[in-house]
């Protein structure tokens, strides 16, 4: 991958894992 | 589910039982507390595997992508090595679009705009952004209906055209192929706008690209000095 659109993608990954809802 | 506070206070409070498998009156908030699951707020991940359907669904996605990885694109296996984008793809077939069968999503996540394409959108457009920024390059802004455009707008057609452009996210290629894109961007824009401001009448438009060849091929640099005195001459 290259290096700037893996950085974004694991920002992407990081906040869509981080983000907590009520179900 | 979770518990509504307003419900819960509503009710009393009754004394605990001995009865092992009764302890508590069922007309109570102490049952609903010890009987309703803590209201947890859930990430995307639990929410999928709190439901039986959704939870069987990635279980049996991930097992087709395990038998298929050799036949993913790159930008497949790039995309679906990230958990919570995967999760996020599947949470949004399965919750948003009603999807719950394995072909179907498949289908979904890897033909429609809004599956893996708005994922790899997300991120070419980022990086390239990034980059714009980085090297500190000058896209001009456009007037598209008398609002102005910058390349931090989707609509600016330099990211259009980078969308349009179906970039591999692969480390030898994407830099060197979004490159290209951005150059040849900024160096027709260049030639384009010394055409259009050159002041020897209007110039039909099947003639532009021509112009724009002959302008980047002249062995003398055309700019705004001379444009004038050349153009007819091309």
């Amino acid at each position: 991958l290259d290096p700037t659109i893996k950085k974004h993608l694991t920002d992407l990954d990081t906040l869509l894992g981080k983000h907590v809802f009520n179900p | 589910a979770s518990l509504n506070l307003r419900e819960a206070l509503a009710k009393s409070i009754y004394a605990k039982k001995t009865e092992i498998d009764e302890r508590w009156d069922k007309r109570g908030l102490l049952y609903d507390l010890v009987h309703t699951k803590e209201n947890k707020l859930s990430n995307i991940s639990d929410i999928i595997d709190q439901n039986k359907e959704s939870a069987n669904l990635k279980y049996e996605y991930q097992e087709f992508l395990k038998e298929n990885w050799n036949f993913l694109s790159n930008n497949q296996k790039a995309i679906f090595g990230f958990e919570n984008i995967s999760d996020y793809l599947l949470a949004y077939a399965y919750f948003k679009k009603g999807i719950s069968e394995i072909n179907a999503l498949n289908n979904f996540i890897n033909n429609r705009k809004d599956g893996l394409a708005a994922i790899i959108n997300y991120a070419v457009i980022s990086a390239a952004r990034t980059f714009i920024q980085k090297e500190s390059l000058h896209i001009h802004s456009v007037t598209i209906k008398k609002l102005p455009y910058t390349y931090n707008d989707d609509e600016h057609p330099l990211i259009q055209k980078i969308i349009s452009s179906n970039l591999s996210l692969n480390n030898f290629s994407f830099s060197k192929e979004l490159n290209k894109i951005i150059d040849n961007y900024i160096y027709n824009g260049k030639e384009a706008k010394l055409i259009e401001h050159a002041d020897i009448g209007d110039i039909p438009a099947e003639y532009i690209p021509l112009l724009i060849k002959y302008i980047k091929n002249s062995p003398i640099p055309i700019t705004d000095l001379n444009v004038n005195y050349f153009l007819p001459l091309f």
